[in-house]
């Protein structure tokens, strides 16, 4: 029998979650969801069996050296979420940057909801799924992908404006800008009225036979972090630490360092003059950074916690398969370096959680719900056990075939060696038989 | 399926040296792509000359390496990449499945 699919993505979420071992972050939902789910804890870029030789027909003659590199997923937006949700690397994809739309640059690349879609799906976008713009060619892969157009909340529209309020009494567009939600445009944040859309969006779908697909992007932790002012409280400044190394290495080769240039570009950043390319920003504000971004967790993690009361609510939780994952990661300080522009663990780790009813977890029908609601700011920090878990390294382009394979469909195969030509094929693995297999070694 | 897996990453940059347009080059400025492999022992990164009109990458134009020996350097703060042999470790690299 065919599973719904709700699929929740973070944008620019490292592996900062109490399910990851973090003891600072308050993020209860999702590690409640964590659970009650299989948790890939390696979860970096690509790995691939198959080693794809590109280089040959450059190296010296001579040579009879073979180098293969299988080249995989890049530590960026766009590129990271088109390769993601077309299963296949960067390589195939050409994308190295967010100004080409796949199937104009590359290839006709069929996405995983497309391929729900195909399937008789009705399949549903709310909030940053693919990146917008030229990326996905300003519709968010609408028809392709979508039965409906994507959602995307109005609120946005107010993120790199002046919104946060300053020292002197003004507003400016600042990295740093915890906010009163109630005087903000619409009393409203953009993840928050995702959430509205996406809650209603389920209530449509409750009654249907028709199964669904509905992905769910949420905008936070990306910068700047406007978020309700509420969420700082969780961590207080005076309890907050730099990161345990927040200096450049000295044997760090000059082209591997970021020079996070998207955030220095915010007012609050600008003012404190840091010099480029290697700062170091001022320790005390390196402290706010990472306590908004703490915060920033916190409140997104509120978010998917309603989602989940919703689905759990209308009677799905039992019929719907749930992933929820980022589309690449964050540097907090680590080696001098903030952002995500680099191949630093901390920027490619991201969290992976399958949530699969019946399989990783069994609904007691007659016990208390799957999803119950656990509000950060006025509950204490549960604890939950962790215990379906894979240490091996998977990778996102994995997602596709294993979402399509758990949700009851059939995965996509596997794509050639030279896949440009090909619509429908996976450069990614099918994690199905982990989630029965007991990991050894 | 017990087998240690890899996994790759790769990053584009535009020059050896911080610039403003080192986070994100556009396609045409894309001069090195720096290609990560990681196992749950370390982290080899290569950063090889990059041609994007073809889309080939260079492995005999070498602009720097990082080696990092994660149970000891779980950080990735120590690069001992130039305290090893190169072609050694292109050799092993060739030997993977």
């Amino acid at each position: 029998e065919r599973r719904n699919v709700l699929f929740i993505m973070a944008d620019d979420l490292r592996t900062s979650l109490g399910c990851y071992g973090d003891s600072v972050v308050k993020s209860p939902n999702i590690d409640q969801l964590a659970s009650k789910s299989k948790v890939f804890l390696n979860a970096y870029a690509q790995v691939s069996w198959c080693c794809i030789c590109l280089c040959s027909e450059i190296l010296p003659r001579g040579n009879l050296l073979k180098l293969c590199f299988v080249l995989s997923q890049q530590a960026v937006c766009a590129p990271s979420r088109t390769s993601m949700l077309t299963s296949r690397r960067p390589d195939t994809t050409r994308l190295y940057d967010f100004k080409s739309y796949w199937r104009v640059h590359s290839g006709n690349y069929t996405t995983l909801p497309q391929y729900f879609k195909s399937q008789g799906y009705f399949t549903m976008s709310v909030g940053k799924v693919f990146h917008p713009g030229i990326a996905s060619n300003h519709t968010d892969d609408y028809p392709y992908s979508w039965s409906i157009p994507a959602y995307h909340p109005a609120s946005f529209r107010y993120e790199k404006e002046k919104m946060c309020k300053g020292e002197d009494g003004k507003l400016h567009a600042n990295l740093l800008c915890a906010v009163n939600v109630t005087q903000q445009p619409g009393g409203t944040l953009p993840d928050m009225e995702s959430t509205d859309e996406a809650v209603r969006l389920l209530k449509t779908r409750a009654n249907d036979d028709v199964p669904f697909f509905l992905a769910v992007g949420f905008h936070k932790p990306h910068i700047p972090f406007r978020i309700p002012q509420e969420y700082l409280g969780l961590y207080p400044i005076e309890q907050m630490t730099l990161a345990p190394d927040p200096n450049v290495p000295k044997l760090l080769p000059p082209v591997a360092y970021n020079p996070w240039t998207d955030v220095r570009k915010r007012d609050d950043v600008q003012k404190l003059n840091i010099s480029f390319p290697y700062g170091p920003i001022p320790k005390d504000f390196q402290l706010r950074i990472r306590q908004h971004y703490y915060a920033a967790v916190s409140y997104m993690d509120a978010q998917v916690g309603r989602l989940l009361r919703t689905l759990d609510e209308l009677g799905l939780a039992n019929s719907t398969t749930v992933v929820f994952t980022s589309d690449h990661g964050w540097s907090l300080g680590e080696h001098g370096e903030w952002a995500k522009y680099s191949n630093f663990d901390v920027t490619t780790h991201v969290p992976l959680i399958f949530f699969v009813p019946g399989v990783t977890s069994c609904h007691d029908q007659l016990r208390e719900s799957t999803f119950p609601f656990i509000d950060p700011l006025t509950q204490s920090k549960p604890i939950f056990k962790i215990d379906k878990v894979m240490r091996n390294m998977v990778e996102l382009v994995d997602v596709f075939p294993t979402v399509s394979y758990m949700a009851g469909l059939k995965a996509p195969q596997p794509c050639p060696d030279i896949s440009f030509q090909k619509e429908l094929c996976t450069e990614g693995n099918n994690l199905a038989y982990t989630f029965q297999h007991q990991e050894q070694g | 399926q017990d087998e240690e897996a890899i996994s790759f990453s790769q990053y584009p940059r535009p020059a050896d040296t911080p610039q403003v347009n080192s986070d994100l080059p556009d396609l045409k400025d894309i001069k090195i792509m720096g290609y990560s492999l990681r196992s749950r022992d370390y982290r080899y990164t290569l950063w090889l000359g990059f041609n994007p009109k073809t889309f080939k990458v260079n492995v005999s134009d070498v602009h720097a390496g990082e080696l990092y020996m994660l149970a000891d350097d779980p950080g990735q703060d120590n690069n001992v990449y130039s305290d090893f042999e190169p072609s050694v470790m292109l050799t092993k690299m060739a030997s993977l499945p």
